[in-house]
This record gives structure tokens, sequence and C-alpha cells, in this order.
């Protein structure tokens, strides 16, 4: 599971039977409260009811492989629709895709929405009214109703998520997300950060034992007891088997360093098996453009992306999820990032949602094409969508929606 | 070649939880993704938002949240424009 927090939005992704819309209340909680957003559905920040209004709200997944076994509102897209319609005005529910195949929902509310209710009554208004006309109702949250701080600046709307969900996975090429497997290819290639990381510990560990204090200050700083020295060195593994995952399965090179300098990537290597990873990728630097100077400022955004994987031959499953966008940076186009990371997992089959905020393609980097040009990058880039190698393209629906695009694509092995 | 930049983002490892982790009982693949907007950008916070906004929440204050999903933290990766959280589960 991941979570990444930027200053204006949350995004949280989580696997299994973890229950996540149970914890959506205290998150607008939580913002309110602690990062200050306003909030319109009760008098004060002491009601523990207190929530900050939502710009907006996504929420989709996969049809689940097991849902009896889910819990909390999860058992069924209905449950999970209801949940969310209680707390939220304004919202709509989709399923997109084959009903018996692999299809997905999407929930979304509307920024700014027609359907939005009248405003909460003022606050001045609202001490006057007794108890019995607090009703539930009047706790929903009505999304969209946000007081901007001056305009938003255009090069910054950019917005554009890509997620790739694949099942059925090779199961030699799954065999890699196996903590076995990875230990030997540690082994076998005498992987530096693994090794490295092992040996630091297991030396300072001597030290430790040795009790030669001061030593430990010197490699540690504040004085680390042997236990906590062989904790550490025992619960980075999980750590460092990650980054060989990630090294040699060609994650690390979706978005290599040779472009991205800045790029993190945090993966983790569960134990017996499964592999979770995070990357952020803050932008290199913007390539001049015909109208800009030297003294001309960089773009600054960072993007992220994650990639969570389950190898289990009965439930093989492996998503990954990005917002770098595609085409720019100089960076490769949308349908080469798919087939790089499908070349990784190699899945019988997958689906891939590309969700576009309108007017992105404008905002790419093909910043000095002009309008024909730009209409034919665009139609370049979705006839490659359609042959992804090795597989061939089942379904594709296009979502229009208020101010996103969202096109579904469906791919089986050839 | 190039070398990171004082913008290179900081990794910091729970280590607590880290260690105890076992995926043997794990049976289902498929995410849950939720997204909430609180602003149309992170340049367009609106009035009353604390600087940095979302991010200027402590993690720990976070973990309650994910308490109640069922998550801890692994891992944080913090940069300038996103912290990236690495999550059990």
């Amino acid at each position: 599971s991941s979570m990444f927090v930027f200053p204006h939005k949350l995004i949280l992704k989580t696997c299994g039977t973890t229950t996540l819309l149970l914890g959506l209340r205290r998150l607008l909680h939580i913002a309110a409260v602690e990062a200050g957003f306003p909030f319109h559905n009760a008098k004060s920040l002491e009601d523990v009811h207190a929530a900050a209004t939502p710009y907006r709200v996504f929420y989709s997944r996969k049809n689940f492989l097991f849902p009896d076994k889910q819990q909390g509102p999860h058992r069924s897209w209905k449950q999970e629709v209801t949940f969310l319609d209680d707390l939220f005005e304004g919202g709509s529910a989709y399923m997109v895709g084959k009903m018996n195949g692999d299809h997905w929902y999407l929930y979304i509310t509307s920024p700014g929405g027609t359907t939005l209710t009248p405003p909460e009554t003022p606050v001045s208004e609202k001490s006057n009214l007794s108890p019995t006309r607090k009703s539930s109702a009047s706790r929903k949250i009505p999304t969209g109703i946000v007081g901007v701080n001056g305009d938003v600046p255009a090069e910054e709307t950019h917005d554009e998520t890509l997620e790739i969900l694949m099942t059925d996975l090779d199961i030699e090429n799954a065999k890699q997300f196996y903590l076995s497997h990875a230990a030997a290819v540690a082994n076998e290639k005498q992987t530096a950060r693994v090794n490295e990381a092992r040996r630091e510990a297991h030396e300072n560990l001597d030290i430790v034992q040795k009790g030669t204090d001061d030593a430990t200050f010197d490699v540690f700083g504040n004085g680390k007891d042997a236990e906590r020295v062989l904790a550490e060195s025992l619960t980075t593994e999980g750590h460092a088997m990650g980054t060989v995952v990630s090294d040699n399965c060609g994650l690390s090179d979706v978005y290599p360093t040779s472009i991205y300098p800045d790029a993190k990537i945090d993966a983790y290597l569960f134990t017996p098996c499964g592999f979770s990873a995070n990357g952020v990728i803050p932008a290199p630097a913007a390539s001049p453009t015909k109208d800009s100077s030297p003294d001309k400022p960089t773009s600054k955004a960072a993007h992220y992306f994650t990639v969570h994987v389950t190898p289990e031959p009965n439930c093989s499953f492996a998503s990954f999820e990005t917002n770098v966008p595609g085409g720019q940076h100089q960076t490769r186009q949308t349908a080469d990032v798919i087939e790089h990371v499908v070349g990784i997992f190699k899945p019988g089959r997958f689906s891939v949602t590309l969700f576009e905020a309108k007017g992105t393609m404008q905002k790419r980097s093909i910043y000095d094409k002009d309008d024909d040009e730009r209409r034919a990058w665009g139609e370049a880039a979705k006839q490659r969508m359609e042959k992804i190698k090795g597989y061939r393209r089942i379904d594709r629906i296009v979502h229009d929606f208020e101010d996103y695009d969202l096109v579904f694509r469906y791919y089986e092995r050839e | 070649t190039f070398s990171p930049s004082e913008g290179t983002p900081h990794l910091t490892i729970n280590h607590e939880v880290a260690a105890e982790l076992d995926s043997t009982n794990a049976f289902e693949g498929p995410e849950k993704l939720l997204e909430v907007w609180f602003a149309p950008t992170d340049k367009a916070l609106p009035t009353g938002a604390k600087e940095g906004g979302l991010k200027a929440v402590d993690s720990k204050i976070w973990e309650g949240m994910l308490d109640l999903v069922n998550c801890q933290v692994l891992s944080i990766v913090k940069s300038e424009h996103v912290d990236a959280y690495l999550l059990s589960e």
C-alpha cells in the first residue's frame, strides 16, 4: 500500500483487506484541524465531525478477486458507493469494462459541481438551530466549494494519471518477487547495496558487542545499543531486498536517473513474497523553449509512481500507477511506459486507465508546435496505445467527464 | 552524467514496523485507490489553509488515520513537493 501527500491532495492506495474508506472521515477531519482547510459541516473545529470540504474526490478499484473476504464497506461496489454517497453530495459512480471480465469501478465528485445542494447554513445562523435539525444529512460534505487564492497558473494545471492493472502474471517471471529468489540474485551478483548494508550493520554490531561504547557513538552519534543495531540490520532487509528487486526487474529504468537525476525509489520486498515500491520523481530542468530566456525559472513540479505486486499464482496481480506526464520532459510516450512495465510482469491480461484533465494535450512539452502538429502528435500517441507488443487490445472505452477524459483499454496476451 | 542535487528526496525507514511483516496470508492483490483534492493545485490553496497544506501535517497524525485503514508506515520519502509513504499490507 502507498500514500502520497501533496500540499493540496492526498492519494491513498491500499491492498488486501484494508479498510480504506473507513479512514476517510478522519482524513477530512485532519485536513480541517491540522492543515486548516475550510469546513462547512460543523460549527467549530471542536466538533469531531468537522470535515474539510474537498475540492473533488476520486475513488476507484478493479473488481476484487475475493470480495467476500473484504471488510467494512468493501464487500461490494454498491456498499462502497452507499458509503461515499452518505458522505458526499454530488458523487457519480461508474463501472467501466465488461461486467463478465476485468471491469473497473470509479466514483467521482464534480468540482464546483452542478449537483451541489445549497451551501450549508452560516455558522451564525446555525447556532440558533435546535439539535433536531442537525440530521445526518446535514453532516454530508459538499465538494467543490473552494475559495482559491488567486488564479490557477495554467502551467500547473497539467494533470494526468496512468494506471496499469495486471493479472495472471507469468509464473516464472513472478518468482523474482519472492524473497528466496531475490536473495539468490543478491548473492549471485554480489549486489552492493544489500551486502554493504548487512556488512556495515554487522560490523557495527561487533563493535558494540565488544563493549566499545565510544565507537558506537562514533558510528551512530546517538549511542544505540546492540539490540537496536541488530534490529536495524534485520529490518533494513526488506528495503534492501526491495532495491535489489527494483534494479533487477527493470523498474528502476522506467524513469531512469539519466533523465531524472533526483528520482528516488523506495522499495520493499515482503517475506516470503510480495513487493511494493514508491517513486518520487522531481522534474528535471525544463528544456528551453524558443521563447525562454536563460534566466527563466524551470519547472519544479514533482511526480510519483507506485507499484504493488502479489506474485502467488492463485491471485497474481501487479499494479503500476504514475502521474509523470507521458511525452513530457523529452521522455517516452505513455505507450512506451506501458510496454516497459508490462515487460516486467508479463501478465496474461491487463487494463490501462488514463485520466487526463481536459486541455492536458495543449500543455505537453511539445510547446513549440502549432495546433496541427499537436493534433498529429496526439493521434500518433493514440495509435501507439493500440499496439502494445505481444498483446491484443480488446476493449477501448472513452468517458468524457466534465473536466477529465478517461480512456480505459483492456488487453490480452496474443 | 548527473549527480543528485539539493532537491533529492530523503528516505526514512520505520524499522519497528518493517521488522514484523509477513505476507504469508495475503490473498488479494487488487487495490482500492482514493484521491482527495482540497484545491486544484498546490499553488492555489484555499484561504485559511496552512502553508504547505496537507504536507504540513505531522506523519504521526497520518498514522492515526492509517490505523483505521489497517495500514502501518514502513518508510517515507520526503521531498519538497510530495511525501511518499510506503505502507504495510
